[in-house]
């Protein structure tokens, strides 16, 4: 069992009691900067934990989450390594530093814990929730098909035994409703990144309808900026867009959802792998996957700073 | 514990839309238990799909008989699997 952050593994995958270990050892080693708060639970009573990391008061947010599908291992990994390197930079690279001077950092690292206690109790290629579903046998809704944003609509299932199942509801999953009501009643988020695996993309939205948002043109211009500086550490191929330009049509998605809120700068990620591992992408590529997704939300973070609104 | 010994995950190349809308029919089939990875959607995306060993030689033949290209991607998904537990088991001990 690693004593410090600084013991800690970033280069293995962990499971959900050793990652909720991580975040309160974190919180120990740097609680002038570093608090945990529980914005709800989910299905399961289990606790979803948000890291905060903060100077001051008051501030407007940034929020990031990884996992909400939960086989997709690789970005809960990333979010370990970016709440350490948060830590870390902080005082150091300037960039971040005045960011954090400024804005409250939010970090949910394990958005869907149920599904990821069981990718590594049952069945690893678990992608919902584990909330059962009346009248079939079935279990589960994607939380990405959950949100009030063109509910119900194309690229999502009504049939509870498919992997896109909305679920009876918009924001019925306990999962879902927590960081709605967070966002809610925080009021002053300014950018919302949703992290998922692993076709290798950066969308903004929309996912449910074809009308192009408002801020297409910043969106656009932002993602290919963030993207390029992604690709500068080791050339990884991306590509960005509107996620129904992009890969399909997906109604009730998170983002449409934040945008529609008013977070202008609400994007998707897509990390490694493409091609090879797909879910299951090895171990020892989750630090170059990390490092270069850090670079892209450090070109997001620091928009969002020098263009406030 | 689910295992997923001779499960494959395979990589195909739509050339068309008609081919994009064989295999959207394809998803449909629900007693394949197939997964897509990634979705057909459009011929300029490729389409990962998990099959089940059970449903192997099904889809083989399906993509063969409509000339669908494809190749192995994952040619055991529980051997990946065992390799992911063996790293993580070493980090613990």
């Amino acid at each position: 069992i690693p004593r410090s952050t600084d013991d800690f593994v970033y280069t293995a995958y962990h499971d959900l009691n050793s990652i909720y270990s991580f975040m309160d050892m974190l919180v120990a080693e740097n609680s002038n900067l570093v608090s945990k708060i529980v914005i709800g639970q989910s299905y399961e009573n289990r606790p979803l934990n948000v890291l905060k990391f903060s100077t001051g008061a008051n501030r407007p947010g940034i929020w990031f989450d990884t996992g909400i599908h939960s086989r997709e291992w690789v970005t809960q990994a990333s979010g370990i390594w970016f709440a350490k390197k948060i830590v870390t930079d902080y005082g150091r690279d300037p960039v971040l530093t005045d960011i954090l001077n400024n804005y409250d950092i939010f970090l949910e690292i394990v958005t869907n814990p149920d599904g990821f206690a069981y990718t590594h109790s049952r069945d690893r290629m678990w992608r919902k929730t584990r909330k059962p579903n009346s009248g079939s046998s079935c279990v589960g809704v994607d939380p990405n098909r959950n949100w009030d944003a063109g509910f119900g609509g194309g690229g999502s299932s009504s049939n509870p035994c498919t992997e896109t199942y909305r679920g009876p509801s918009a924001h019925s999953e306990p999962e879902v409703k927590a960081i709605v009501d967070f966002v809610k009643s925080h009021g002053k988020l300014k950018a919302f990144v949703s992290i998922h695996s692993y076709s290798q993309m950066l969308l903004y939205p929309y996912g449910y309808t074809s009308t192009p948002a408002k801020d297409k043109a910043e969106l656009h211009e932002l993602a290919k900026k963030a993207i390029a500086s992604l690709q500068s550490l080791y050339n990884t191929r991306y590509t960005y867009g509107s996620i129904i330009t992009t890969i399909y049509q997906a109604s009730g998605g998170t983002i449409d959802w934040t945008y529609n809120q008013g977070i202008k700068y609400s994007y998707t990620f897509e990390l490694r792998d493409t091609g090879r591992y797909g879910f299951l992408l090895p171990a020892d590529q989750i630090i170059p996957t990390a490092e270069e997704t850090w670079l892209a939300l450090m070109a997001i973070m620091e928009h969002t700073r020098n263009n406030p609104y | 514990k689910k295992t997923f010994e001779g499960d494959q995950v395979l990589r195909i190349t739509a050339k068309n839309e008609a081919q994009i809308f064989l295999l959207k029919e394809l998803s449909e089939q629900e007693h394949l238990g197939l997964d897509f990875w990634r979705e057909p959607v459009h011929e300029s995306l490729p389409v990962d799909v998990y099959v089940p060993f059970h449903s192997l030689q099904a889809v083989r033949v399906f993509l063969r008989y409509n000339q669908i290209q494809y190749n192995v991607m994952i040619m055991d998904v529980q051997d990946l699997l065992d390799d992911e537990e063996r790293e993580m088991v070493k980090y613990r001990t």
